[in-house]
């Protein structure tokens, strides 16, 4: 057995039924499910108590093809279901392909029972195993008679929660807190919260403020946050703050922020904010392109997605790439759709953390991820973040780092 | 040139399908995830000897015919967290 990347802090867990498979009777698909958290008991202390709430540690959810993650289902055959390891939002969480046959046993169909137990193994923190007659073995193998969990499972769970002794003592059920914390490298520095960085109408303090979005537009650097935005050169000077309306002649008035911005290699400027998007010509919105914009689904990002938080070219293959919670999309060599076999999940950028507030790849071609006051270096090579990341973005301005020296200085 | 074969073709699909897959479960790491592209064919033949190993077929290094009817097999979506770690176990190393 292998351990997945996280547990749970406590082992009396909820679940949650958010839609069931019409290919039976709910109440079989009911006793199916609980059956299978039933394999998971035997032995061990875990419990599993239905609720009727969203906060459910695990949400069981039939979809075909798309379904809200970054990994979309992908017809009958091949991916049968997945599961999200332990952790909040939807950590924990199963989803089941709705375009298999499930049944009752493995000869009229797929045996939902063993696929469900499967899953759950992996909502509890297990990852796969290499043992084909492990239930944690990737490939479905269907079976028939009566199942007890092997061996090599139990020894698995048993490892991550103990056997089911009953005096072991469990901290209690903490609403949001738990041990996981998602694409977040250990050591994080802990910084004080930005004290107020927009005083009244007046431009924020760049050095201490999140980032809505920010991009290179010819040689230099684009900052924007709420309704202001910096121009940078390369030595990365913070100058003036300019309002967004005053230069970017198009944009709605009532726009109160850029969530994501790019510039193509035609040189046009793409704007991001909410769902919809504007197209600029320098800093003119191109003619006949309407002042309300045009909605994200014209690039078939999915109709549920509210928001892109950010938009980056990435310099190992030149194509761009947008993110938006912890789902992203390539777009085509034109950057007029995104490509087919996306949304994928942002945990294959390994170490950066979701929501990112913004990435860009700066002038000497590296891609930087911003969240909060962080930002986070990646490394293309290696498909994961620098060591020595996160780091403060007032280290990344320069003129934030001569402030910052300046300001110790008169406080020593 | 010369057009391709149905057989060339064929086979050209088969080793992008397999790159895809190898990819999608976790035996090729690194930028061919998100590009498709490999770094070498070294990392392309220790994958697919790592997904047989995992399969319990003949470790070929090559997307044969057993392998192919692997990648067709029903399974889990989730990553193979040994794909990785089993490549580091299995290979051999200079003292």
């Amino acid at each position: 057995f292998i351990p997945g990347t996280s547990t749970w802090p406590r082992t009396n867990l909820t679940f949650r039924f958010v839609n069931y498979t019409p290919d039976m009777p709910q109440a079989q698909t009911r006793k199916l499910i609980v059956d299978a958290l039933k394999v998971w008991t035997v032995s061990t202390p875990l419990t599993f108590t239905e609720v009727t709430d969203t906060m459910a540690d695990i949400m069981i959810l039939f979809a075909k093809k798309y379904h809200s993650d970054g990994h979309p289902f992908d017809g009958t055959g091949s991916v049968l279901a997945h599961a999200f390891f332990p952790g909040p939002g939807k950590g924990g969480d199963a989803h089941f392909d709705d375009d298999e046959n499930w049944s009752t046993n493995s000869s009229g169909g797929i045996d939902l029972l063993l696929v469900a137990a499967h899953e759950f193994g992996h909502a509890l923190g297990l990852g796969h195993s290499e043992k084909p007659s492990a239930l944690m073995y990737p490939w479905y193998m269907g079976f028939e008679g009566e199942f007890e969990l092997p061996h090599d499972d139990w020894q698995g769970i048993t490892n991550l929660y103990g056997t089911g002794i009953k005096d072991r003592t469990f901290p209690e059920r903490e609403k949001g807190k738990v041990k996981y914390k998602p694409n977040v490298p250990d050591g994080k520095p802990v910084y004080p919260e930005p004290t107020s960085p927009t005083a009244g109408d007046g431009p924020p303090d760049p050095c201490n403020s999140h980032i809505d979005a920010l991009t290179v537009i010819r040689t230099e650097i684009f900052l924007f946050i709420g309704k202001w935005f910096w121009r940078l050169g390369p030595q990365k000077l913070i100058n003036k703050p300019v309002e967004i309306h005053k230069f970017w002649y198009g944009l709605p008035k009532d726009l109160e922020r850029i969530d994501a911005v790019f510039e193509r290699p035609d040189n046009k400027i793409v704007f991001f904010s909410g769902d919809r998007f504007w197209v600029f010509n320098a800093n003119h919105l191109l003619s006949r392109f309407p002042v309300e914009g045009r909605p994200i689904t014209e690039f078939n990002i999915p109709a549920d997605v509210k928001k892109i938080d950010a938009a980056f070219q990435w310099s190992y293959n030149k194509r761009t790439y947008l993110v938006s919670g912890d789902m992203y999309w390539k777009m085509d060599e034109n950057n007029s759709f995104v490509e087919y076999d996306y949304p994928r999940d942002m945990g294959t950028w390994k170490g950066v953390p979701v929501p990112v507030d913004a990435a860009f790849m700066d002038q000497s071609g590296t891609t930087i991820f911003f969240q909060g006051l962080d930002y986070w270096q990646f490394y293309d090579m290696k498909m994961r973040v620098q060591r020595g990341y996160p780091r403060r973005i007032s280290h990344y301005w320069s003129q934030c780092a001569e402030n910052l020296s300046e300001r110790e200085e008169n406080l020593a | 040139a010369r057009p391709a074969s149905r057989t060339e073709r064929k086979y050209r699909k088969l080793q992008s399908d397999t790159v895809k897959y190898l990819a999608q479960f976790g035996y090729l790491s690194g930028p061919s995830q998100e590009t498709q592209n490999l770094r070498s064919k070294e990392d392309l033949v220790r994958a697919i000897k790592s997904l047989q190993r995992a399969g319990g077929l003949p470790e070929t290094g090559v997307p044969d015919s057993r392998t192919e009817a692997l990648m067709k097999k029903p399974r889990c979506g989730n990553m193979d967290d040994f794909a990785q770690t089993g490549i580091d176990h299995f290979s051999r190393k200079k003292r």
